[in-house]
């Protein structure tokens, strides 16, 4: 398995403590391009957050590519390498241009400055982003933002790739633009995704959808792909 | 007219200078609920800016309540009495509650700290945020925390509300549970909203939508309300 969560939970201390993700089992297979719904607040950020690597779970198990991420001893290069995420709220570095942006996943794994270049213009470009390259954040309207941040997320072509809502702001046409690219890192290049979406045109392009509802699953559905 | 622009022109510096909004006129009356439609770029957060008074003109005329905002003495007060924004990037402070956040605008008018506590928990209940008054942004998920901007645009009962792509983060039962809010502001408290959305169910919510194109305005059609 790619992705195996096991009694996957997520408790956040408050009044009274939150259970965001409580004893959630998935397993994803390579290849598989999988979408997860939900209501707002039901869990899916903090899901993906631990399949990402990016926080810890209170109970249960999480491995990717069959690891255990609570035994891995660098997770930073462990998430560097394999992993692709973009978030729900861009988080692009405000003081780097989108070329710049997109060059950082790559600078974490040593790829020489040339390459960088070369590979972060060709990412743009293959989102219509080319002559956006030199423009700082700030420069870019919240859709082309979105789309920096998902080539970021490609840059040092993972075989993992979890988005958080990517086409939330993005009109019909670029957000088609951007599932059909998922669909073919899935079914032509054996990448695996796991996408968040509100969006049930966007769901019904992956081939399977798992709904959560407070912080459990509710269904897990194979779709015939659109 | 509650807006009207006059060959409103706003042009960015860059290399090659970016016609972010090139000559678009518009009057928008008293009670009505405006969606603004278009391709990722095409100038609707830079519309909304200008016509909330955040950013200036490079040309043309954008009028307020009949007031031409270039005249307007105190911008920062005009705004704060008048005009309910939500940004396409929430923007809420991220060292005050929710509730802190929502009360922001009525502490720019002066309005006593009691009051800005009860209506501020009143808002938040409408949304059916209550139980998250006390969390701070980034203890909140990404739908949560879009509501809480909806909440502070409401916080001053103001006459105008500029929304931007408002339920980009939101299932369809609390997008629509905000749709509806908006509605029932244009239909039974005669507020004037303008809402930028790629949603086409959330823009035949409203009784017009407008289609912007690099810049311009593309159409202009009244829509039989849903
Ligand atoms: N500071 C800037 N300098 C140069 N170009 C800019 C700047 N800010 C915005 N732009 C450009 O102006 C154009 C309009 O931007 P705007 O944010 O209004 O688009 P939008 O319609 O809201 O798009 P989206 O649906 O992606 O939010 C875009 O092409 C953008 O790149
Ligand atoms: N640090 C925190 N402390 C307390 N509660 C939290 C914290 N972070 C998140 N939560 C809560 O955990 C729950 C799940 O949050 P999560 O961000 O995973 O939801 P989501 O499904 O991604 O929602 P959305 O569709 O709105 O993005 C929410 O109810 C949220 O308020
Ligand atoms: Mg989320
Ligand atoms: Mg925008």
């Amino acid at each position: 398995w790619v992705v195996e969560a096991v009694g996957l939970t997520r408790v956040f201390p408050d009044a009274v403590a939150v259970r965001a993700l409580d004893g959630v089992d998935v397993r994803i297979a390579r290849g598989e391009f999988v979408a997860i719904m939900g209501p707002s607040g039901s869990g899916k950020s903090t899901l993906l957050h631990l399949v990402g690597a990016l926080d810890r779970p209170t109970d249960g198990v999480i491995r990717v590519d069959g690891q255990d991420l609570a035994a891995v001893d660098d997770l930073d290069r462990f998430r560097a390498r394999s992993i692709g995420f973009i978030f729900q709220m861009h988080n692009l570095l405000p003081t780097l241009t989108a070329a710049e942006n997109v060059a950082v996943p790559m600078q974490g794994i040593g790829v020489p400055a040339a390459t960088r270049r070369t590979r972060s213009l060709e990412l743009l470009d293959s989102l219509g982003l080319a002559h956006l390259a030199h423009r700082l954040p700030n420069q870019l309207s919240g859709g082309q933002r979105q789309r920096v941040a998902v080539a970021r997320a490609l840059a040092n072509d993972p075989s993992l790739i979890l988005a958080d809502e990517p086409t939330g702001n993005l009109d019909s046409t670029s957000g088609g633009e951007v599932v059909k690219r998922f669909q073919s890192l899935a079914h032509e290049h054996g990448k695996t995704i796991v996408l968040v979406t509100h969006d049930p045109v966007v769901a019904l392009a992956a081939g399977r959808i798992i709904s959560l509802r407070d912080g459990r699953i509710d269904q897990d559905e194979q779709v015939d792909e659109a």
